[in-house]
């Protein structure tokens, strides 16, 4: 049982870092698409200010949402392990990218949006798979705990 | 390309520029959209996600204005924590659980100090309802209102011998499998494991499943062999149960 739980734990540390710069890369390209919208919408690249919009931009539809039955206690911090993909990220492409948009041609933005987008499938796949092998790994031992194979004195 | 973001930083210090600081705001908003979404974790879905986002943005700017370079640490770090602090602060202003919800968890809470140092162990919910007058129907009510199973929830509630502890963080700090700069210090940590040994066997388990597991309630409820209702109530008691140890 310590076993599973030695690679549950090492699954979660992976998935915590892979969700904290998914959501990072998200958040760029959230950040990017509603320039593109914007600019489509009116034509011209006059900038209504991006800070005024930003919070409905990078706010999550309400189908987000898991109610307390289905929630998880989640940590809230800088994860562990970010380097790597932090790396990847920035190659694909770097926040700074986003500081000069109203000076960027359509075409650029949606080169921008393009890599972007690739990357965050490569990155939510990986995400899913995380989650399938952690979700197994739970269940397994919640079937422990069930019959008593484990207990919470184990960790105490 | 690291370069880029601290020459804009140096720019910022050297000047305080608004047209630099907007570029680091744009620079950094993503961090907001992570902070938003895992503090709405676990929370009524009638907190609106935006709103979340734009408190979590005047973080972010509070965090630029206040961050010093010269001290070493990432700034990430430095924001995740102010991001989260400003979402969290606002909620409680704006009555996120309403006043009555909120003076009935005191009252219960109170109860349940009184009758924990008069019985020596956990008051049952009967005992509970008895002490504060309430039907056996209103307790449950208000356990199920008074939800613990977000960060909000639990953030707003420690004050343990003039420190105020995130009891999430330390929770999960107890059984984390790998060596972390810990928010809470040793003895903290210590504290908190001698009083979950206090509780009794059920409040312990899903209180560990919860958190130490990373289970969701449902699942914790399919292990205990109770109805989901039930599962939320018993859990809300349980944090309840917890904190009314630490606080003594
Ligand atoms: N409650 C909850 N559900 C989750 C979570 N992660 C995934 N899901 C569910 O699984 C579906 C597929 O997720 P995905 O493969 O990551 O694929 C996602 C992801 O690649 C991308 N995406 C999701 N959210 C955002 C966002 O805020 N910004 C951007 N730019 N892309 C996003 O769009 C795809 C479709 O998203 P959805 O329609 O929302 O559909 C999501 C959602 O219903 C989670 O943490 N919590
Ligand atoms: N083992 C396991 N863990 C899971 C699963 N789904 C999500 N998680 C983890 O639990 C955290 C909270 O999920 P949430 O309550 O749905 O809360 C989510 C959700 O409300 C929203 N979100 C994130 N990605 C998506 C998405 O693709 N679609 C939608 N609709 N919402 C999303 O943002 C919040 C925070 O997301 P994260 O920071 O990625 O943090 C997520 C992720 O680390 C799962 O099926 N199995």
């Amino acid at each position: 049982t310590d076993e599973i739980r030695a690679r549950r734990a090492d699954a979660q540390a992976e998935e915590e870092a892979v969700s904290y710069v998914r959501r990072l890369l998200q958040g760029r390209l959230d950040i990017l698409r509603a320039e593109l919208i914007r600019r489509t919408d009116d034509g011209s690249p006059e900038a209504a200010d991006l800070l005024v919009r930003l919070s409905s931009v990078l706010s999550d539809g309400a189908a987000g949402h898991r109610d307390q039955l289905g929630a998880r206690a989640t940590r809230l911090r800088v994860p562990e392990g970010i380097d790597g993909y932090t790396e990847r990220l920035d190659a694909v492409l770097d926040a700074s990218a986003l500081e000069e948009l109203e000076g960027r041609t359509v075409e650029t933005l949606q080169a921008f949006i393009d890599r972007l987008t690739d990357h965050e499938h490569e990155l939510s796949e990986i995400r899913q798979q995380l989650f399938v092998r952690i979700d197994a790994l739970r269940s397994e031992l919640a079937a422990r705990y069930k019959d008593g194979r484990a207990a919470i004195g184990d960790l105490l | 390309v690291e370069r880029e973001v601290e020459a804009l930083w140096e720019r910022y210090r050297d000047t305080g520029d608004a047209d630099v600081r907007e570029r680091l705001i744009i620079n950094y908003a993503p961090l907001v959209k992570y902070v938003a979404g895992r503090v709405a974790v676990g929370m009524p879905a009638n907190v609106e996600h935006a709103d979340l986002v734009s408190y979590g943005i005047f973080g972010l700017m509070d965090a630029i204005e206040k961050f010093d370079l010269s001290k070493g640490f990432k700034f990430e770090t430095y924001a995740v924590t102010r991001i989260r602090g400003a979402i969290i602060d606002e909620l409680r202003s704006i009555d996120w659980v309403p006043r009555s919800v909120r003076a009935k968890a005191r009252a219960l809470e109170a109860a349940m100090q009184r009758l924990e140092s008069d019985l020596r162990r956990t008051p049952t919910d009967e005992e509970l309802a008895d002490d504060l007058g309430w039907t056996l129907e209103e307790l449950q009510e208000t356990l199920t209102r008074v939800s613990m199973t977000s960060i909000a929830a639990l953030d707003e509630t420690l004050d343990v011998s003039g420190d105020r502890i995130s009891l999430v963080d330390t929770l999960q700090d107890l059984t984390a499998a790998l060596p972390e700069e810990s928010f809470e210090d040793e003895e903290t940590k210590h504290l908190l494991r001698e009083t979950l040994t206090r509780l009794t066997e059920r409040e312990q388990t899903v209180l560990g499943l919860y958190y130490f597991e990373g289970m969701t309630l449902s699942q914790i409820g399919d292990v205990l062999g109770v109805t989901e209702s039930r599962i939320c109530q018993i859990h809300t008691k349980a944090v309840l149960s917890l904190r009314t140890k630490l606080v003594d």
